[in-house]
């Protein structure tokens, strides 16, 4: 098992391009990113503005979370309430040109991070799923 | 990195065990599924039976998909249909005394998988968070 290869390596060579990721704009209403989710079948996605700027992340709980009312689940304020309110703001993130290790150590508990340049525009997403796959094929040697 | 400290494990030493797991049992109806799933803030967990046999999966995905209409999201069809109209049925499963690989390689697909004994009953789960954590461990000396 040589770690070593892939252990050297930087966040770029794991990465999933932005015109591959699903994502929602952050004036959009929750009934959209709800819909977006669904059809997609991601449990949570980026948030982004019209110039591909990341603003967070916007995820299945997020959205039944806002609208849990006191006696029930209040649908209605799907209609009503905006991704910008509900999505989590605090996110990690990763530049390409950063090592794995910053990447494998941040996955620990995040099962993706976004990938942004130096001016906070969205590049695409480093995942948990690429990482275990990498390790695997080298076990497997 | 001693890969061979971190491979020679069983499933066992990676478990979080069934006291641990929120789940949901067969017989629920999906508005009580989603309010687990909301409240507890996973995306997917298991579905059990009063005797704690394991029988599938359900996600806030598949509970949308299920409810989702021509027109709009038919919110009132979570309280006729049933986690077991909706859940994955078809889910790997992970013995105890499997080698950490075995789960390694299905956790490339799967965020978590599920554990159990001969007779089928629910032990706990094997996570993406456990097996990375460790690496990372591993890595960082
Ligand atoms: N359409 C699909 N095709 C193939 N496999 C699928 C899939 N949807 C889900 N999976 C599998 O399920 C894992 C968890 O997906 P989840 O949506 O909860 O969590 C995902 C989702 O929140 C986000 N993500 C992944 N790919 C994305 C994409 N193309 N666009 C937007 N978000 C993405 O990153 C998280 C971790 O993704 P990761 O790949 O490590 O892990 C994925 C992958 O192994
Ligand atoms: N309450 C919480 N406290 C701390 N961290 C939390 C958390 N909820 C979510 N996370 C973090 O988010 C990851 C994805 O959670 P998710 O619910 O989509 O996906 C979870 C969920 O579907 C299931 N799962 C994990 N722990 C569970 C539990 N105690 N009961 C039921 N299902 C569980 O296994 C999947 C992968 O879990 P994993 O730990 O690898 O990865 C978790 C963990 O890193």
């Amino acid at each position: 098992f040589d770690s070593k290869e892939f252990l050297d390596k930087k966040v770029a060579q794991f990465l999933i391009p932005s015109d591959k990721v699903a994502h929602v704009q952050i004036g959009n209403y929750l009934d959209h990113a709800l819909l977006v989710l669904t059809k997609t079948g991601y449990s949570a996605i980026p948030v982004l503005d019209s110039s591909y700027k990341l603003h967070g992340l916007i995820s299945m709980t997020m959205i039944m979370d806002a609208i849990l009312g006191l006696e029930r689940i209040e649908f209605e304020r799907l209609e009503k309430m905006r991704v910008e309110e509900v999505m989590n703001k605090d996110i990690p993130r990763l530049l390409l040109h950063d090592h794995v290790t910053k990447g494998l150590e941040l996955v620990v508990n995040h099962p993706f991070v976004c990938v942004e340049n130096e001016d906070g525009y969205f590049e695409g997403i480093f995942t948990r799923r690429e990482v275990l796959k990498r390790l695997h094929k080298q076990v497997r040697r």
